[in-house]
């Protein structure tokens, strides 16, 4: 464990964090979109198979659990929760997703460190998880003005891969036989994917004015 | 070999 990768994690919990805060304090959904949420618990699930076979540590069990549990949750909530769901933008949320989990999957399929089941799955989340905010960047552009604790949650989200992406640097040089090229190149499309909405929440922090994407 | 790299990482 290294600080990039710890501060990596740290960034990811505080983007869940910041979601949760919003649905909870403010009992509304908005801006956000189900899809991604979606992607996101497919994502856990496909790479947390070994939950239960490899004990890694007890911060790498205990953040799996919370990972797999929030993501759910917000799914859960943003479809049953009779005052949350009211405010989905489900006229807004229309990316299809589907196509995303079926060219992943195949790629998948083509491109993992070795053709075993486990394997194939671990590629499949890493490129999924590389995808899935696209939803959620389409839904913000369609949406105009972004609510703070959106902006937030987007903005945490950009950043923990991008800590991530340090890590890798940093094991490489550090660790002999290192090597996550398939995580490596996910990580970097997965930040490339963030860098306009990066560029205009600097601009936002800048002039202290409003987050505004243009549509 | 690389590919047994135990999936440490989140």
């Amino acid at each position: 464990m290294n600080v990039f990768r710890l501060t990596g994690d740290m960034t990811h919990l505080a983007s869940i964090l910041v979601l949760l805060l919003k649905i909870y304090a403010t009992k509304s959904c908005s801006g956000i979109s189900l899809k991604t949420q979606e992607l996101y618990a497919l994502v856990f699930l496909a790479r947390y198979l070994n939950l239960f076979t490899d004990f890694i540590s007890v911060y790498n069990t205990v953040m799996k659990l919370v990972f797999i549990g929030s993501s759910l949750a917000i799914v859960w909530c943003m479809r049953m929760h009779k005052m949350v769901k009211r405010s989905y933008d489900q006229e807004l949320d229309t990316f299809r997703h589907y196509f995303l989990i079926a060219g992943c999957f195949l790629l998948a399929l083509l491109v993992n460190e070795k053709f075993m089941f486990p394997e194939v799955l671990w590629a499949f989340s890493i490129y999924l998880e590389a995808v899935s905010t696209i939803p959620q960047l389409v839904l913000l552009q369609r949406s105009g003005n972004v609510d703070n604790l959106t902006g937030q949650y987007v903005f945490l989200l950009g950043a923990y891969r991008a800590l991530y992406i340090l890590n890798w640097i940093y094991r490489y040089f550090t660790e002999p036989h290192f090597s996550r090229w398939i995580a490596c190149v996910a990580g970097l499309v997965q930040t490339a994917l963030y860098a306009d909405f990066f560029y205009y929440y600097f601009l936002s922090w800048k002039n202290n004015a409003k987050l505004q994407l243009p549509s | 070999t690389s590919s047994e790299t135990t999936k440490d990482e989140l």
